[in-house]
């Protein structure tokens, strides 16, 4: 069989007359990186689950991208993070759902398919499980940018206008 | 939101997808990702999905794993089941963004309706590809 990986970063993107030559090479590179870390284990002849493991983090660990580092906020100005991991060979799966601490919300993700019973953990229990289960945590402030700070300014001014939503859907989904 | 997907040499099949959901969204606001079948899903006998955009509509129609019925029981190819999902199903209610997909033959479906979807794929020559809008 010939491996394939595919990977997104979203489909918030900038509107393209808004789009700078510098940013876009920026996302270009961070899809790269992505992309290479998980095909680094498909050429040795490694999962389908590790590849796409290993892909997810890169991302998560990318600012440009809304998840993990870089995340949105919420409108009380929390971030919260949600994952998700699904193993074809046999239908486990585990989730999380909001969430904020672990560095690697798909690590998170990932314990639960394979150190619980359950399928999808969320809120406090959900993080007490990652910490019983050793993954490695992050404060707040390693989660949050100055963009994404700037567009939840933004969408507070625009509801306390009364404004109606005509956010792109860069500024929507991050 | 991000995720991966991917075909290995045994041709076993993953999917994962991590998510910081909307700008401003209601706090506990859960969105696609972590509903398997809606946001994510895997099976080696049809396709490995991940997908991206208005989560409460992924989840309405479960896309993941609609994607995995048409398949199974109406033997539509992995790239006709993904674009239907997105373009004649989702679409029509209001639902923007997209979705990546592979099947156990290597084949991906990347499908999207939004003006674009960061996305990027890479086969059994090590090529990465990349792109962002409708290029």
């Amino acid at each position: 069989v010939s491996p394939m990986l595919v990977i997104h970063g979203g489909a918030g993107t900038i509107r393209r007359e808004n789009m700078t030559p510098e940013r876009e090479a920026a996302c270009h590179a961070g899809m790269r990186r992505a992309l290479s870390a998980g095909y680094a284990v498909l050429s040795r002849q490694g999962s389908a689950l590790d590849a796409v493991t290993e892909a997810v983090k890169a991302l998560e660990d990318d600012p440009l991208f809304n998840a993990g580092r870089g995340a949105v906020f919420n409108i009380d100005g929390h971030q919260e993070m949600d994952a998700a991991v699904m193993d074809g060979r046999d239908r486990r799966a585990g989730a999380v759902a909001n969430i904020c601490g672990p560095r690697h919300p798909v690590l998170a993700a990932r314990a639960v398919m394979e150190r619980s019973e359950h399928v999808l953990l969320a809120g406090d229990g959900a993080l007490r499980f990652c910490r019983d289960a050793g993954l490695e945590f992050c404060e707040p402030a390693w989660f949050a940018t100055e963009r994404r700070l700037q567009a939840l300014e933004e969408e507070r001014r625009r509801r306390s206008a009364g404004a109606p939503d005509e956010r792109d859907e860069e500024a929507r989904h991050g | 939101t991000v995720g991966a997907v991917a075909c290995d040499h045994q041709g076993h099949l993953a999917a994962a997808t991590s998510t910081g959901g909307m700008t401003g969204k209601a706090s506990g606001r859960i969105g696609d990702t972590p509903m398997i079948g809606a946001g994510t899903w895997a099976d080696d006998a049809t396709c490995a999905v991940s997908a991206t955009g208005h989560g409460e509509l992924f989840m309405r129609y479960v896309a993941g794993h609609e994607i995995d019925a048409r398949m199974r029981w109406a033997g539509h190819t992995l790239e006709t089941a993904a674009n239907d999902v997105v373009e004649r199903l989702l679409a029509p209610v209001g639902g923007s963004g997209g979705l990546i997909a592979v099947d156990r033959a290597g084949n991906m479906a990347l499908p999207f309706n939004s003006e674009g979807m960061y996305r990027g794929y890479v086969g059994a020559d090590g090529r990465l590809h990349t792109a962002i809008y409708r290029e």
